[in-house]
């Protein structure tokens, strides 16, 4: 479950603050599917990232399974985070210089699993993603939308109870998105909880429970 | 025009040949507005590096009104680039270290022109995309759209006689989306050719033509 409380993010820019979330008290249940939308520079990714774990809120708490996240110190985090979290990135962040299959099995050698079985459930994830047949391309060998796929396979790739995506179709042809959604609702129905940020009407529609962000703060559907 | 005979790209990956675009040929008339769509991994960012002179065909012939951009050197090329393509990159190629304004004024820096006419120009168009209150963020300092919007008004700022835009609404709401496509209509109304790459089928339908690449071959609507 994921519970936060008062949860304001505020950048300083040289001697101006800007608060880009405002007061987000959101309560997301285990096996829950939920959309975010909102505008462009509404604080979605702002939040996702608080929400992953990969940012702290200049105010406010946050609990991830009845743990307090703000009181943990950075192991603790990488342990949380590496057991508990797939996150897709909007931007992917793919490492350059590793091929398809060593980006999506790198969260599973984290774990200490052996080499060969990581490489065997990263080919299997790419291979349900429409890539068998790029699986030795690196990030700049493939095209936008096959670094998205990547990004996917990698972030499902240790069976995550929690799953953050942020845009995961945005690059994507109804076709490939239509796959990715049917992987996520795949894993929804296992129990997995999903929270998925999108601009996509036909994605926010076929999820049914959204939760919309403007200017920093939270409307409920 | 833009008029391509005969383009091939492959790709050599240690031994092995990958044939990304097949015989391409393709003519758009000045004055134009058309849409390319296709699967993800299909070709289209790889036909548009070559309509934009910033990668070379394997195989075949590349006209833009009238030159033979094959047989141009470094430094034509980079002249006939900045002189008429404005290229909206899919995933945006943003400079890190500058701030906004200095990402958009810089096509019109190369061209000679004064400082202070640049960034007048450049906050033009960025108060036109909605951002002017980023103005001077730089790029991780901006959310995704927000980036996005930042890499069109770069596109746009020269007034360029043909505009290269790959998925330029990709992570964008509707309302920013429709904002964009107004700009490229208003643009296409002044006599400019512009070619948009895009999964979004309402941005298809309301330009118009649309041309599909499917494993690398072009079929006409
Ligand atoms: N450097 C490279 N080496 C080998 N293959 C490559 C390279 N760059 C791209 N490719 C391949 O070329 C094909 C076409 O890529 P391209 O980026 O043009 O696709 P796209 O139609 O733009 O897809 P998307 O909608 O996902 O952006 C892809 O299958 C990709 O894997
Ligand atoms: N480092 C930073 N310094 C200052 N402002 C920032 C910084 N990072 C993000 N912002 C601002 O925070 C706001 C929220 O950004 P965020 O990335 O959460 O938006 P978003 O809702 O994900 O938008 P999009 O749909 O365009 O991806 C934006 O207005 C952005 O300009
Ligand atoms: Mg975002
Ligand atoms: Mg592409």
């Amino acid at each position: 479950t994921i519970e936060t409380r008062n949860i304001d993010k505020i950048y300083q820019n040289g001697g101006e603050d800007l608060k880009v979330l405002d007061n987000i008290n959101l309560k997301v249940y285990e096996g829950s599917f939920i959309a975010i939308l909102g505008p462009s520079g509404s604080g979605k990714s702002t939040l996702m990232n608080i929400l992953g774990c990969l940012d702290v809120p200049s105010r406010g708490e946050y609990y991830l399974d009845g743990i307090n996240v703000l009181d943990a110190n950075d192991n603790e985090l990488a342990q949380i985070r590496n057991q508990n979290i797939g996150f897709v990135f909007q931007q992917f962040n793919l490492l350059p210089k590793m091929n398809a299959i060593q980006n999506v099995m790198l969260p599973l050698l984290y774990r200490g699993i052996s080499e060969a079985e990581c490489s065997q459930k990263a080919v299997d994830a790419l291979n349900r993603l429409g890539l068998g047949d790029r699986l030795r391309h690196r990030p700049q060998q493939l095209s936008g939308g096959q670094q998205q796929r990547v990004a996917i396979a990698r972030a499902i790739i240790t069976n995550p109870n929690l799953v953050l995506a942020d845009e995961p179709t945005g690059n994507l042809d109804s076709k490939s998105s239509q796959e990715v959604m049917k992987i996520f609702h795949e894993l929804n129905r296992k129990g997995h909880t999903i929270v998925v940020i999108t601009h996509d009407q036909e994605v926010a529609e076929e999820i049914g429970e959204i939760i919309y962000i403007r200017d920093g703060k939270l409307y409920e559907n």
